[in-house]
């Protein structure tokens, strides 16, 4: 199983429709500072659903929505989705590719936006990707995704929520 | 539940020790509980030592010492239970050009059995990777992606010219 | 005492849009006091566009971007208020090839008129000071310094080996 | 007025007696990782005497002294002194150089250490030590000195602390 593909839609400054192919292997994302690879990030863990807003770096989750830029016009909803090569099953589902996809749409009700989950295209929830992405040992808050200037976190966190790691793996 | 935890440090802390000596060319870490009666009541402690130094701990290290015992927690912890995938985002920002390079070594090899997705401004990184994706983003704030892949062993040529100088 | 607060917001903020106009390459920004009647009831905020996007508040802005703003902040009290020496530790680690160059080339010229101590482990600053300091540190765990004074623009090859590949 | 020399006597892995000189200008420092390079600031924190000892990465004042790295045995002092050129006279004293110099002492006496300070070689305390030196606009917290990992702290501060700089210069 690996993550074969990225596909973004007006999130943060990927204001238009793209999709960025991933290989198995080792690969390097690069560019000058401000150029969206943090964004990149952020936009895998809006998916995989982290804990607070906060981890993406948006107050509110229509702040994600591309802004238009410097003359541009604001868009009106974001879309990501993640397609999972999942030809040895580690996600319970019998496809060869799984794909997460979740949108944040402006709207006049009282939150000012609806949030909408979609597995291979059929409506879903939060607590299903989260299910199903945990059997391929991928939460949003696991070890395995370092933010940008959280490395020394590990060793500067506390010796308690350091033993809860491994509590998450027994 | 305790047996669990227990079974589970014993088997991080010995791929822990490895790992950092291989990363610090020839340090000791290790692992240890602060209550091994009743772990869930106490925290863990990460102990390292770089070549020549006496035992510290962790909070009297250097930015770029600390990266490295970062780095082999993550990794021995990989070693034990791996994931699919990681994903990295600057974590060789302290790092000097040898620790970079090791790092990226052993990130090149963890990468034959998982998926390793990881940001860097770095040359000696970047010559590392099988591919390269270049993020820009143009005068109206919209970013884009240029994509090369199997780059091999990449000749400096190769590297975009936006990365490090 | 509200006069000389507002006094020293308005110096600074003059050359606070000019510093981050010339590092960004053309971006906008400004300071605002949270309450202009009684500026010790609010703070003071930041606002900065790298060129090409939005007004944002400060901490939207990407690693390095938010670098940016903060040297633009001490260079432009620099400038309202001197003081004889800086010390700047490893403050290029979040930069690009490119803005590293940028910031370096503007200390280079501020030390003109006070001293820059600067660590860094990245060529392109290296290149541009005046004098080189290596420190290494041996077997023993025994720091010691090498000095290499006057070395105006420096050739690639003189620069210590250990520095970023 | 600039800084001229730091002498450096069992400070850190700063095992021996040593002297650091510095120029006018531009001076960059480097070297690899734990060599030693962030101590140097600490050594000059030290003497400029910070608000509390974290800022100098010890949880106490004798963890400033030479440990003995692998083998060596531990010092039981450690000292430093700033040489500040003087000629402009921005120092209020009729020196043309200007030496602090501070001393901590391991002792057994309840809190473990004596700590001394001088000024040209004549016993001083801290506080003629601030006020000398704020002549020079030189204070342990000013904006002009930014420690390792410090650089986002202006943009990460709130408006209220970011506020107070401008507070100390008017
Ligand atoms: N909703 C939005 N619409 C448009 N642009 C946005 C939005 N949210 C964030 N941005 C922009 O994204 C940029 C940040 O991008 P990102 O953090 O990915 O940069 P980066 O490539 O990681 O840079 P660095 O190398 O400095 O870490 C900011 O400049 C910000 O203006
Ligand atoms: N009292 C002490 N005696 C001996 N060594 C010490 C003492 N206190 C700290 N050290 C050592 O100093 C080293 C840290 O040095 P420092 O933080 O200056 O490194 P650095 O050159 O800034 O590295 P980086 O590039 O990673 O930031 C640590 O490895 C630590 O072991
Ligand atoms: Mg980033
Ligand atoms: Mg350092």
């Amino acid at each position: 199983m690996h993550l074969e593909k990225v596909r973004m839609e007006n999130f943060k400054s990927f204001g238009k429709e793209m999709e960025i192919p991933f290989k198995e292997g080792y690969t390097n994302i690069t560019g000058p500072n401000g150029s969206g690879k943090s964004n990149i990030v952020d936009a895998i863990l809006f998916v995989l659903g982290p804990k607070s807003s906060k981890e993406i770096r948006a107050s509110r989750l229509t702040d994600l929505i591309y802004n238009g830029g410097k003359n541009g016009s604001p868009a009106d909803h974001c879309k990501i989705s993640l397609v999972f090569e999942n030809e040895d099953r580690t996600i319970p589902l019998d496809e060869d590719k799984v794909t997460f996809t979740r949108k944040v749409q402006l709207s006049d009700n009282q939150q000012g936006y609806n949030s909408y989950f979609f597995v291979n295209g059929r409506r879903s929830t939060l607590y299903e990707f989260q299910d199903l992405l945990a059997h391929g040992r991928i939460s949003p808050d696991g070890y395995n995704i370092v933010q940008q200037g959280d490395i020394s976190r590990i060793v500067e966190m506390g010796p308690t929520e350091r033993r809860r790691i491994l509590d998450e793996i027994s | 539940k305790k047996g669990g935890l227990l079974k589970v440090c014993d088997g991080i802390n010995d791929n822990f020790g490895e790992v950092y000596e291989e990363l610090s060319n020839g340090g000791e870490a290790h692992l240890e509980l602060e209550n091994n009666e009743d772990p869930f009541e106490g925290g863990l402690i990460i102990k390292a030592r770089p070549p020549g130094k006496k035992v510290h701990l962790v909070d009297a290290l250097s930015g770029g010492e600390k990266s490295l015992v970062s780095m082999a927690f993550i990794f021995s912890i990989q070693m034990y239970d791996p994931s699919p995938f990681y994903l990295l985002d600057e974590i060789d920002q302290n790092l000097d050009g040898l620790n970079a390079e090791n790092v990226a070594e052993m990130i090149s090899r963890n990468a034959e059995t998982a998926q390793f997705i990881q940001i860097s401004l770095r040359k000696v990184t970047l010559k590392k990777s099988d591919h390269i994706i270049g993020v820009t983003i143009n005068d109206k704030g919209i970013s884009d992606v240029i994509m090369k892949v199997n780059i091999g062993q990449t000749k400096e040529t190769d590297i975009p010219e936006f990365s490090e100088v």
